[in-house]
C-alpha cells in the first residue's frame, strides 16, 4: 500500500485494487509492527 | 551472446508483465461476473416479491465492511457535512471491499476459490463474451497461472 | 551459430509475447468499459445493491460496519499507535470529496 507521511496506509474506494486491502488487514492483525 | 543475453532479459521482464496483466484480468472477468450475478438475482427476488426491499435493508454498491469484535468499543467522530469520518477502535479490525463480500456470497459462482460446478460453470461463461471463455475455463480449472 | 539460431529463437518469442500483451491490454480494457456501463447504467444500477442479511451471512459474529461512499473515497488507515498503559488505538480516517458518505452499524442479534 502507498503509505502517506505520517505512516499511513491508504486506500480509495472503487479505485485501488482489493490487494491493498489485504496489506491493511495484515498491518493491522500485526498491530502495526 | 550480448544480444542473446539482452533478449532473454527482455523475455523475462515481458513474461512477468503479462501474469501480472492476466491476473488484473481475472479478476477483473469475476467482478463481471459478480456484478451480472448480483443483478440477477435481485431481479429475481423482486420479481417474486413484487415489490424492491425496503430502502433501509439494503446497502448500494460500492462500499466496504469494516468487521470487528462484538466486545470492541468503537468511537466515530463525523463532520458536519457527513463527508469525513474518524473511527478509533480498541481492538483490530479487517476492511473488506463489496468485491470481497460478493464473493463470499458465492456471486462469483465458486470459481476464485476452484469450487466452480460444471452447471455454475455454464452459467459464467454465459456471463461473458466468448472471447473471454478460455480465460474463465483456465480459472475454473485453476490452471489460469 | 548457435547463438545467432538462439537470438533468432527469442526475438521470435518476443514477438509471440508481444501479441499477448496487446490481446491483454484489449480485454482489460474492454473489461473495465462493460464493468463501468453497467455500474452507470441508472436499471443495472438500482439492482446492483446487497441486503443487511447478505453482509450478516458472510461474516460469523462480528461487529458490521457498512460504509458506502461515492468512489475515489479515500481511507486511511495510520499504523496503529501504543498507549501509556500499552494498548493499542486503531483508527480509520474516511475523507470524501464528492458526496456525504453513509455508515450503518449492522450488528449481530
Amino acid at each position: 500500500s502507498c503509505l502517506t507521511p505520517n505512516s499511513a496506509y491508504t486506500y480509495k474506494i472503487n479505485g485501488s485494487p482489493s490487494k491493498e486491502l489485504t496489506d491493511i488487514n495484515r498491518m493491522i492483525r500485526q498491530g502495526g509492527v | 551472446a550480448q544480444e542473446c543475453q539482452n533478449l532473454e532479459v527482455e523475455k523475462q521482464k515481458r513474461l512477468k508483465r503479462i501474469r501480472q496483466k492476466r491476473t488484473q484480468l481475472e479478476e477483473l472477468i469475476l467482478q463481471q461476473i459478480a456484478f451480472k450475478n448480483l443483478v440477477q438475482r435481485n431481479k429475481v427476488s423482486e420479481t417474486s416479491s413484487l415489490a424492491p426491499p425496503p430502502s433501509g435493508s439494503v446497502i448500494q454498491l460500492p462500499f466496504i465492511i469494516l468487521n470487528t469484535d462484538v466486545r470492541t468499543v468503537i468511537d466515530c467522530s463525523i463532520s458536519s457535512d457527513k463527508c469525513e469520518y474518524l473511527f478509533n477502535f480498541d481492538n483490530t479490525f479487517e476492511i473488506h471491499d463489496d468485491i470481497e463480500i460478493l464473493k463470499r456470497m458465492g456471486m462469483s459462482l465458486g470459481l476464485e476459490s476452484g469450487k466452480c460446478t460444471a452447471d455454475n460453470l455454464i452459467v459464467a461463461k454465459s456471463l461473458i463474451p466468448r472471447s473471454l471463455e478460455t480465460y474463465v475455463i483456465d480459472i475454473a480449472r485453476g490452471t489460469s497461472q | 551459430a548457435e547463438v545467432l539460431e538462439q537470438v533468432e529463437v527469442l526475438t521470435a518469442q518476443l514477438c509471440e509475447l508481444e501479441e499477448q500483451e496487446k490481446e491483454l491490454d484489449s480485454q482489460k480494457a474492454w473489461l473495465e468499459q462493460s464493468i463501468k456501463h453497467m455500474n452507470d447504467d441508472p436499471i443495472a444500477s438500482r439492482y446492483m445493491y446487497v441486503t443487511h442479511e447478505d453482509i450478516c451471512d458472510a461474516f460469523s459474529g462480528d461487529t458490521l460496519l457498512a460504509v458506502v461512499a461515492p468512489s475515489g473515497t479515500q481511507l486511511e488507515v495510520p499504523v496503529p499507535e501504543t498507549g501509556q498503559r500499552g494498548q493499542k488505538r486503531y483508527q480509520v480516517n474516511l475523507r470524501s470529496t464528492s458526496a456525504p458518505i453513509q455508515v450503518m452499524l449492522i450488528n449481530k442479534e
